[in-house]
């Protein structure tokens, strides 16, 4: 996956993702292609999420999943979560809560009641550092005010670190990976450098939906493993996704 | 770039999508929230009932691939709808209702959910 957020010079804020999953589950030779990925894109779909007759949050979801890996509280907060992979991974978890230890959450589940909860940036920032969970992540937040942009990195039990939108240092956008931001990322799955390379590339005075699509757009930020693309302006409550295709020659991952 | 890891120089103008990379549009569904947890899927499973089922037999197919003697799935059959009973709410009734809806086993949509957890290693 790859989740950014971005600052413009008006202090409008922006957030777009690509969705990347289904490494390593099973390769079609034929078509070049990793089999869950293309069976999942047929399943993605925008949500509105209503109570009362009213928006409460909209998210992009595969149908059949009850979690959320994307979502915005229009004119409050916008959420992404990308795969942190370790060794103490969400397999733990998981035993650990079919054995009874059942004190962590699910990290989709937070996601989803974050969304559904939190009333503010601040607030979601506080539950997404502070909750137990049951398998490491990166939460990709962004709020509706300047600076409010931030990657957390989770492992299961602490918030690691809390990477900020800083204006100040020169930092108008945030932008993860799947590697923990301060360590370089795996050489053959360097999605980082070209991706921030595109950000630099458009400018602050550049930046909007539309110029982070190109950004989502290119290889190997763009890949095999990518399902979808969303993009999402917390001012204005708009989320819009588009399934995607990353022709030949690309990478598997 | 034609060797790995195919790089391109930064991409412009290509929104809004079309061409190669673009797949297709995403469609809308409104989740009522004040519906009880067991009936705010059935509009959106209803629509993507076939597309599930062929996700998930996907999924069967690589773990019997893995496992041929079907034990796996067996497993996933037999244990993960005891789990469905243990997730917090609405999350396990919603989860109940997709299986009820799609047809797709129970333990096949709770594996589905947990996906993400499971592949964090």
């Amino acid at each position: 996956c790859t989740s950014i957020v971005a600052e413009d010079e008006k202090g409008n804020l922006f957030h777009a993702r690509n969705l990347d999953f289904g490494l390593f589950m099973g390769w079609d030779i034929k078509n070049k292609s990793w089999i869950i990925t293309e069976k999942l894109k047929p399943l993605v779909v925008n949500l509105d999420f209503r109570r009362n007759n009213q928006t409460v949050f909209k998210s992009t979801n595969f149908a059949g999943y009850v979690g959320m890996l994307t979502g915005i509280k229009p004119r409050t907060f916008t959420l992404t979560m990308n795969e942190r992979f370790s060794l103490d991974g969400g397999y733990i978890g998981i035993l650990e809560w079919i054995f009874g230890k059942r004190d962590g959450i699910w990290m989709s589940f937070l996601t989803r009641s974050v969304l559904e909860n939190a009333n503010s940036y601040e607030e979601a920032k506080t539950l997404l550092a502070q909750t137990k969970l049951l398998a490491p992540a990166y939460f990709i937040l962004g709020g509706n005010q300047t600076g409010q942009g931030c990657i957390i990195t989770r492992s299961r039990l602490l918030s690691i670190d809390v990477f900020d939108i800083n204006l100040k240092l020169g930092r108008w956008f945030v932008l993860e990976t799947n590697y923990d931001h301060w360590k370089e990322p795996l050489f053959l799955d360097d999605r980082r450098t070209p991706a921030i390379k595109c950000m630099n590339q458009t400018t602050q005075s550049n930046i909007s939906l539309k110029t982070l699509y190109d950004v989502l757009s290119t290889k190997p930020v763009l890949n095999k493993l990518t399902a979808y693309t969303t993009l999402m302006q917390v001012s204005e409550g708009t989320l819009e996704s588009y399934i995607r295709d990353c022709p030949n020659p690309c990478m598997p991952w | 770039q034609f060797i790995p890891p195919y790089t391109e120089d930064c991409r412009t103008d290509m929104y809004p999508p079309k061409g190669p990379t673009f797949k297709g549009a995403v469609s809308w569904y409104t989740v009522d929230l004040d519906l009880p947890p067991g009936k705010r899927w059935a509009a959106v499973i209803s629509d993507k009932k076939a597309e599930l089922v062929s996700m998930v037999q996907a999924i069967k197919d690589l773990a019997n691939a893995l496992v041929p003697s079907g034990r796996l799935i067996e497993l996933v059959d037999v244990s993960l709808p005891l789990m469905a009973n243990t997730l917090p709410q609405p999350f396990g009734e919603e989860i109940k209702g997709i299986s009820a809806v799609s047809g797709v086993p129970l333990g096949e949509v709770v594996l589905f959910n947990i996906f993400y957890e499971v592949f964090t290693v």
